[in-house]
């Protein structure tokens, strides 16, 4: 299985429908301070079914949504969709691509959809449990916190271990 | 449940001494200690790093760039055992050298067999390693917009990137 | 206490807006909060950031180089009031990149009258603008070694400096 | 008063005897991940009267002293020597320079020197206070922690307002 593309609309500092598609290999992304690069990691974090808001920087889910710049007026709703393609196997599908669609609007309500049709978020978890793919995976290792690997309290390593068997 | 957790130990100390060596080269060394063998479901776990030529420390006396290095060992030592289909880094290499930064890219390298690495990065060697490029702006402010610039067909960037930062 | 509270937090909170106007640039602003009024010596300050043409936030949704800046500003607004006769600064500009080194480095040149800046780093911007240069080096593995780089009454820096790293 | 030079023998990774000098205006100081740069910043919040050895990144104080490599035995004492000049009218000495010294053995034990005289601690704070000089000041910055300014809780914020007040 492999990572396709993202695409972002309303979701934080990306107000406008944004896609990266994406190649085997290493992909960097650059850019001033504030421009939207770890924006775009909380977006891989939230559709993949993150619950706190705070670990994705903000006070409450709604502040995911684009709030408005001096030149452009609030959005309703953010919505991030996540493609994997050749999930046969490691994803189970019948599909060869597969795609994670998550919206929130500025009441708090929230939807997920699954190739569309619309989920829930135990849908989500269980189609990725067991694959390294998810939120509480290693595999995202946001802005600062590598240090927090070694420095939380040898008890809190144990988490790692416990993950990894 | 003893035994699975003992497994997984071992196999990540392991891992842990080989990722240790490559990033911080010959001469170093390191190992992952249980604090209380009777009791290893609940007991913590020492980190014991040694750069080349110094005596072996907890990693509360290295310095910062050496316990990025460090934590990445660790991070690497798991990837390791349970690959994921992709892995996103945000800014690892904040805290590295010029040196330190070439190890790590190297290394990093030696895993895009099996994943995918996203990289968020304000470094040219990074940058320089790596296969597609995406650029994000903020041309009208406030609003992010991304400007791709793939060269992994091309064997050099497009003339008109915007300089990478630093 | 609670007069001289009250104007001590003014004070700061006016040098805090005009140093985060000159480290953001024009079209910022920003400002200090007491989260109770009524209770000012014991309630807590919230502070409130709005980069060029974002809205105004609390310091928690904005960017790792963002909120350097903005506690730069914080930490500058202490020194305008109560300078010290020397600053020490560890790598305070590893989150930045480089248009925003360029004004840190501004901003910190404006208070080299009244004090000593020490500064450790790896960027060649923040390097390009000191006086002095000391280069420390551990070519006996794990002893250190300093090696003077003055520049201070030399137009450049002698051709063996070592290059800074990154 | 200014900042004159900084002298460690024994301190952490400055195992040989090395002075630095300071004029006026900004110093940098460079070099490669674990050469040393951040043992300086320690020597000098050690040498004004530190005396928490975790604000030191150690477990103990004598954590400071020298413990050896592969080619070199671990040292018996660490050293340090910071010298002010111009200092009658901020510090309210009689001379024109001042130098503070601290020492630290093996067996825990320390001591402390202003102008090569044995003195206390106590003196060291109170020729200090009042000028900005000392650890308890925000004018030494160590690394990482600039964020802990605005990621503190409000509450702690407090202390950065007292402290200027
Ligand atoms: N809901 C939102 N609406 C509009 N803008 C937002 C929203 N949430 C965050 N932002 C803005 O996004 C910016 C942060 O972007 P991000 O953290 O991605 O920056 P970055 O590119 O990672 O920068 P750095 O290099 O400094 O880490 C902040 O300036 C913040 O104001
Ligand atoms: N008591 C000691 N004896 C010998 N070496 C020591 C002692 N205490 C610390 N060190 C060594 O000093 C090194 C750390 O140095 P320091 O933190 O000054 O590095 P740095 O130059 O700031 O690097 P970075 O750029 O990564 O922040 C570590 O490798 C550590 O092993
Ligand atoms: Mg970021
Ligand atoms: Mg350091």
């Amino acid at each position: 299985v492999y990572l396709k593309s993202l695409e972002l609309v309303g979701f934080k500092s990306f107000a406008l429908k944004t896609k990266l598609d994406f190649e085997p290999g290493m992909t960097a992304v650059v850019g001033p301070n504030g421009c939207g690069k770890s924006n775009i990691a909380d977006a891989v974090r939230w559709v993949l079914g993150e619950q706190s808001a705070k670990a994705l920087r903000g006070g409450k889910m709604e502040d995911c949504i684009f709030n408005g710049t001096d030149g452009k007026r609030p959005l309703g709703m953010a919505e991030t969709t996540i493609t994997f393609a050749d999930c046969e196997n490691v994803l189970g599908t019948d599909y060869n691509e597969i795609s994670i669609a998550r919206r929130v609007f500025r009441s708090g309500e929230g939807q997920y959809f699954m190739n569309k049709a619309p989920c829930r978020l135990k849908d989500i978890q269980r189609l990725f449990m067991g694959t390294g793919i998810g939120t509480v995976s290693y595999s995202i290792m946001e802005q600062g916190r590598i240090d927090q690997i070694l420095s939380s309290r040898p008890e809190d390593r144990r988490t790692i271990f416990e993950e990894a068997s | 449940t003893t035994d699975m957790f003992s497994k997984t130990f071992e196999q990540i100390n392991e891992n842990f001494q080989v990722m240790f060596k490559k990033l911080f080269g010959t001469g170093s060394s390191s190992k992952l200690v249980l604090v209380n063998e009777e009791d290893i479901l609940e007991c913590g776990i020492e980190v014991i790093a040694r750069p080349p030529g110094k005596r072996p420390q907890t990693v509360s006396l290295l310095s910062g760039g050496e316990r990025t290095l460090t934590a990445v060992a660790l991070l690497f030592a798991i990837y390791m055992i349970k690959p994921s289909p992709f892995c996103l880094l945000d800014e690892l290499d904040a805290a590295l050298d010029a040196s330190n930064i070439n190890r790590f890219v190297d290394v990093l390298q030696g895993f895009l067999g099996q994943s995918q690495f996203l990289v968020i990065t304000h470094n040219n060697r990074t940058i320089a390693a790596a296969d597609v490029l995406y650029g994000i702006t903020m041309e009208q402010s406030g609003v992010s917009k991304i400007v791709a610039m793939k060269f992994k067909d091309h064997e050099k960037k497009k003339p008109d990137a915007p300089p990478p930062a630093t």
